[in-house]
C-alpha cells in the first residue's frame, strides 16, 4: 500500500484497503484542514469513516457528501476521493471555497457501504446492496438507499430480500444507515446533504417517495438548474434535473428524503456519468473529467447554502 | 470473482405504462433472472437490465412476445470487467 498520497492515482479505481490507506495518508498530510472520524462499524465489522474538512470552530454549519452507498457505482468513490483532494488543493487559492470553509465544515463519506464495496472487488463486481443477513433468509443484503425512515416501505422499494431494492426489515435496521443518522442527528447543524450515485446524469431533490412538491421546490429547482449549468460548462456534459419522483422514479426510504424531513433544506441526489454506454462499468479514463464537472455542481450548491443561511 | 461471460445489458424502450408493468413483472417473477441497472420508471426513460447468459433466450423471447423493443447496450459484460481489471493492475505497476 502507498505511504503517500503523491503516488496515488486519481485516474484509477482502487480497492477498499487502498482507499482506507489513502485516507490515513491524506489526513496525515493535511492535518491542519482534514481529520478522520470513525462513525461506526458495518455489518461485517469494517470501519465506517468520514473525512471532516474544517478550519476550526465548534459545531459549525455543515455540508454532508456521501459516495458509494451502492457499492457497484465505482465512479462515485473515485469522484469522492478526487473532490477531497481538490478541496485541500483549492483551499487558499479558490476564493469561494475559502469563504465556504471559513464558515462551514464539509464532511465526506467516501465508502458508505464498505462491505458491499469490498465484495465488488473480491467476489461480485456488480453487487449493489450491503452484506447483512438475517436468520432463515437465504438472500443477502439490504439496499442502503431504501432503509431510511422516510416513507419506508412505500413505492419503489421492495419487501423481498432477494430484490436489489430490498428495504430491510425495519427503517435504519442497517448499521451503515444508522451510523449516518446518529452522526447527523447528533451533530444537529447540517445545512446541506448531497448523496452521489451513478449512472444517468441527473441532479435531483426530494421527494422520492412522493410526487408532492416540497415547500421550497422552486428554490431547489433553480439551484439544481444552476448546478447542472455549472457542470455542463466543464466538459459539455448534459444532465437533467428535477425532483426524484418526477425525474427518475418513485423511491421510498431514501437518504435525501430523510435529510429533508430532518430539516436539511438543501438535499440533493446526483446520478453521475454516463447515460448507458458503460453504465456501472465506466472506464477509469472518465474518473477525472467526471469529478471535475461534479465538483462545479457541488460548489454551486455549497455556495448557495453559504449565502442562504437558515 | 463471479464470471459474467456472455451476460448482456439490454436496453428496453417501453412505449407505455402497460409495457413498463410487463418489465416490472420480470423482477417479480424471478429476481435473479434480471438485474435492473435502470429500473422501469416511465415511458420516456430507457430501462437497462443485465441478463445472465443462461437467461438470455427466455428473456429476449419474453420481450419479443410482448412487443417490447430492445437493443444490446453491453454485448459481453466480462469483456469490460477484464479491461477494468487490467487497467487497475497497470495503474498499480
Amino acid at each position: 500500500l502507498e505511504r503517500s498520497t503523491n503516488s496515488f492515482s486519481y485516474s484509477s479505481y482502487h480497492t477498499l484497503d487502498e482507499i482506507y490507506s489513502w485516507i490515513d495518508n491524506f489526513v496525515a498530510e493535511h492535518s491542519n484542514l482534514v481529520s478522520k472520524i470513525h462513525i461506526g462499524k458495518s455489518f461485517e465489522n469494517r470501519s465506517i469513516l468520514v473525512l471532516k474538512f474544517s478550519t476550526g470552530g465548534p459545531n459549525r454549519p455543515a455540508i454532508w457528501i456521501d459516495t458509494g452507498i451502492h457499492s457497484r457505482e465505482w465512479i462515485t468513490h473515485a469522484t469522492g476521493i478526487w473532490i477531497s483532494q481538490k478541496i485541500v488543493n483549492a483551499y487558499g487559492k479558490d476564493h469561494v471555497l475559502k469563504r465556504i470553509l471559513n464558515t462551514m465544515d464539509i464532511f465526506i463519506e467516501i465508502v458508505t457501504n464498505p462491505d458491499g464495496f469490498a465484495f465488488t472487488h473480491s467476489m461480485n463486481r456488480l453487487w449493489r446492496k450491503n452484506k447483512s443477513s438475517q436468520p432463515g433468509i437465504f438472500c443477502i443484503g439490504v439496499d442502503l438507499n431504501r432503509n431510511w425512515k422516510a416513507g419506508f416501505g412505500g413505492n419503489g422499494s421492495n419487501k423481498n430480500p432477494c430484490s436489489e431494492t430490498y428495504r430491510g426489515p425495519a427503517p435504519e435496521s442497517e448499521p451503515e444507515v444508522a451510523a449516518i443518522v446518529d452522526f447527523i442527528t447528533g451533530h444537529g447543524n447540517f445545512k446541506a446533504m448531497i448523496s452521489i450515485h451513478s449512472y444517468s446524469q441527473m441532479v435531483m431533490y426530494p421527494y422520492g417517495h412522493s410526487l408532492e412538491p416540497v415547500p421550497n421546490h422552486e428554490e431547489l429547482f433553480n439551484l439544481a438548474k444552476d448546478a447542472v449549468k455549472a457542470l455542463n460548462k466543464v466538459h459539455g456534459i448534459q444532465y437533467i434535473f428535477g425532483s426524484i419522483s418526477t425525474t427518475l422514479y418513485s423511491a421510498s426510504g431514501i437518504s435525501v428524503d430523510w435529510a429533508y424531513d430532518s430539516g436539511i433544506k438543501y438535499a440533493f441526489s446526483f446520478e453521475l456519468r454516463d447515460t448507458g454506454q458503460y453504465g456501472f462499468l465506466l472506464p477509469a479514463s472518465q474518473i477525472v473529467p467526471t469529478a471535475e464537472e461534479t465538483w462545479m455542481a457541488l460548489q454551486t450548491i455549497m455556495k448557495h447554502t453559504l449565502n442562504h443561511p437558515y | 470473482q463471479v464470471n459474467f461471460t456472455g451476460d448482456q445489458v439490454l436496453r428496453v424502450l417501453a412505449k407505455n405504462e402497460k409495457q413498463l408493468s410487463l418489465l416490472r413483472d420480470l423482477e417479480t417473477q424471478k429476481p435473479q433472472k434480471v438485474d435492473f441497472w435502470r429500473g422501469p420508471a416511465r415511458p420516456s426513460l430507457p430501462v437497462d437490465m443485465r441478463v445472465p447468459f443462461s437467461e438470455l433466450p427466455s428473456v429476449k423471447a419474453y420481450l419479443k412476445s410482448h412487443g417490447l423493443a430492445y437493443s444490446i447496450m453491453i454485448k459481453d459484460i466480462q469483456v469490460l470487467l477484464d479491461e477494468e481489471r487490467d487497467a487497475m493492475a497497470k495503474s498499480r505497476r
